[in-house]
């Protein structure tokens, strides 16, 4: 069972605990104040409030046992640093720090955090590849030059079973996924003038025989060139 | 041909408009300060500073043509505020804000934004899905129970053809691409005492009699039951 620590519970922090706290790992969510730490104690294994740049209030709670610890302190530099130092001569094997700028991930690599993340720039590069693809649900790079793309059923597909439409040897690419909206059952008037609901989504697998019907979001891997000269 | 709007630079705006400047959409790009007008210009088809809370100045830059407008500000809050309620009034399709806390994004919600977007929260939430599969290198969710993921490959797979594993039939999992590091020459030692360089990766579409090799990243899709009794 992988252990995480998670010292500083800002929006990024909270999120990443609440997060893996409903998954197999083990949690320790550490903050200096009572407020987050009653927030995120039912859903990680241990909160406890302390400051992080007191090393023997860390070792005190195990921390040196951990297998990842996300330094997840954003605006206090200071605060982040000194634990990023306080960590690292515990030996601890993966060390993620949040940082607020580029020059601030560089320091955090060089005094040895094994990885940087910085959620602003990780959003916008990631938004910026879905607006280039306005007919793209999603967009994710697999390798160079290679990507799984999600995108409604094109007009000339509807209707056709993926044996007819040979989109392997036609077009080059392979569907793997279809995500299929289930209609929604009519519901009375008063109930249906709430916000609108996400109609509930089915996954396929898709046979040989399946046919794609209107309204399928089709999920797609190739090459972008082969990808790109999809129809619409 | 898609027009998009990015009004205020920040760390998420740059990123967002440094990505999408170099897709064949059309970027407008709006600060006030003259520094980061200066950093984006030859990233982006116009960019321009401007108050973006003064309507005129807005309306002379044709903001009331764009597809879609993003209001990247974070920290002024008013003035993201403002910004977003005159956007809507000039009847952009798409408007997406991004927001500090959940009650911001609710307020954007309410005045007219089709979408909001919290990085951090984003940010914290992928790294989660990272960390709560340590074999994985990458995990993305596909529709409810259903995932994409990459691995690395089970011992029990290294020298097999995907005929040979019948993949679908035994796991009820589909291999869909191959992430293979390609071998790095031997370099001579003073060059290689630099920082340790990335292995290059060759994307692999995997026809039936590919044989997986040591080292290979396994790209497959399936349910995430199925997914989770793979060989480690
Ligand atoms: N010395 C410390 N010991 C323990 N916790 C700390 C310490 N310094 C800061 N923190 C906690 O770290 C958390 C996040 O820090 P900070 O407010 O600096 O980042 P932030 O940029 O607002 O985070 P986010 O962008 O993720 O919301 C806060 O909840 C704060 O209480
Ligand atoms: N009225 C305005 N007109 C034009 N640009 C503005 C206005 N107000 C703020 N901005 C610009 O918006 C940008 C981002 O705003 P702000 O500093 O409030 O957000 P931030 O939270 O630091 O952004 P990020 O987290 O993405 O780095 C800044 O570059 C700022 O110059």
């Amino acid at each position: 069972m992988q252990s995480v620590a998670i010292i500083g519970l800002g929006r990024f922090g909270i999120s990443l605990a609440k997060e893996l706290g409903s998954s197999s790992t083990q949690v320790i969510a550490i903050d200096r104040s009572t407020h987050l730490i009653n927030e995120i104690k039912e859903h990680v294994d241990l909160a406890v409030k302390l400051d992080c740049t007191d090393q023997d209030a860390l070792l005190s709670q195990g921390i040196d046992k951990v297998d990842v610890c996300v330094v997840a302190i954003g605006e206090n530099f200071e605060a982040a640093l000194l634990t990023t130092v306080i960590v690292k001569k515990l030996n601890i094997p993966n060390i993620i720090c949040r940082a607020q700028s580029k020059y601030h991930a560089e320091i955090f690599m060089q005094i040895g955090a094994t990885r940087v993340i910085q959620p602003e720039i990780e959003s916008g590069t990631h938004l910026a590849k879905q607006l280039a693809n306005p007919h793209l649900k999603d967009f994710i790079t697999l390798a160079e030059g290679f990507s799984l793309v999600e995108l409604s059923a094109p007009d000339a597909f509807i209707g056709k079973s993926l044996l007819g439409l040979k989109l392997r040897k036609e077009f080059g690419v392979n569907l793997i996924f279809i995500k299929r909206p289930v209609p929604i059952e009519e519901t009375d008037e008063e109930t249906s003038t709430e916000t609108t609901v996400e109609p509930e989504i089915e996954g396929v697998f898709p046979m040989a025989t399946e046919l794609i019907q209107e309204n399928d979001i089709l999920v797609l891997v190739g090459s972008n060139a082969s990808l790109s000269k999809l129809p619409k």
